[in-house]
């Protein structure tokens, strides 16, 4: 990893060094310090605090801060690690991690679990897999009967919950995604692996090599 | 088991939502 010798003064709350986010998550230094660029862009956009406010992250999705949506809200809670109203600077990286090309698919796969379980149960019930193509279907002013909603959730349902106890569990969920990989398609982004080009600013103030 | 070619996948037409694409947060 090498010698860190910081010479700049991180004020930003939740602000970790680099070499640390590195270390446990795919990618190097340098694009945990492009990530920290992306990051003071996200977090001051509209409270100028170094913390990504779900305003923030929904002008970011759809330029929009007012547009709510439950994916979204889904989404910002799962970066919340610590539940605090805030994503902080190493729950970024940490979360956005799991998106990196090289994440472990298992990552992944939780990942997505963890997204579709809506009310932290657990389990992916049912009534929540419904709510969550209602609403797919307002969010896409896409129409459909409700008999044919009824008919995709419960084929959808009855295909992934293999033990037919009306849910389904992480062992069952992991057995769909395996039969159906483009249901984590949405969990990479290649993006990551140019984010050193797309956010190139600091690498001529890095202070820090890459191991790899 | 037989398959309905036809019927979409509810998770296939959830991933559709685009905000579980998280490309929009790299776009300047």
């Amino acid at each position: 990893m090498g010698c860190y010798h910081s010479k700049r003064t991180k004020e930003t709350p939740g602000y970790e060094e680099p070499t640390v986010l590195a270390a446990e998550t795919p990618f190097t230094v340098s694009e945990v310090e492009a990530l920290y660029e992306l990051f003071k862009k996200l977090s001051s956009s509209v409270i100028d605090d170094g913390l990504i406010h779900k305003e923030e992250l929904q002008l970011a999705l759809f330029r929009n801060k007012n547009r709510r949506n439950l994916f979204a809200d889904r989404i910002f809670d799962l970066f919340d690690v610590k539940r605090n109203g805030v994503i902080e600077f190493g729950e970024f990286v940490r979360s956005l991690g799991v998106f990196h090309p090289n994440a472990p698919v298992e990552d992944k796969i939780h990942f997505t679990f963890r997204l579709y379980d809506l009310r932290q149960t657990g389990f992916i019930e049912r009534e929540e897999l419904k709510e969550m193509v209602l609403a797919i279907l307002h969010e896409s002013d896409l129409l459909l009967s409700d008999d044919v909603v009824e008919t995709i959730v419960d084929k959808t349902f009855s295909d992934a919950d293999l033990k037919g106890d009306g849910k389904i569990d992480p062992e069952e969920w992991k057995e769909f995604v395996s039969k159906n990989p483009s249901l984590i398609k949405n969990m990479t982004l290649p993006y990551l692996k140019d984010i050193t080009l797309a956010f190139p600013s600091f690498v001529l103030s890095t202070e820090v090599e890459d191991s790899e | 088991s037989p398959k309905s070619p036809n019927l979409i996948n509810a998770f296939q037409l959830i991933g559709m939502s685009s905000c579980l694409d998280l490309s929009g947060l790299f776009e300047k």
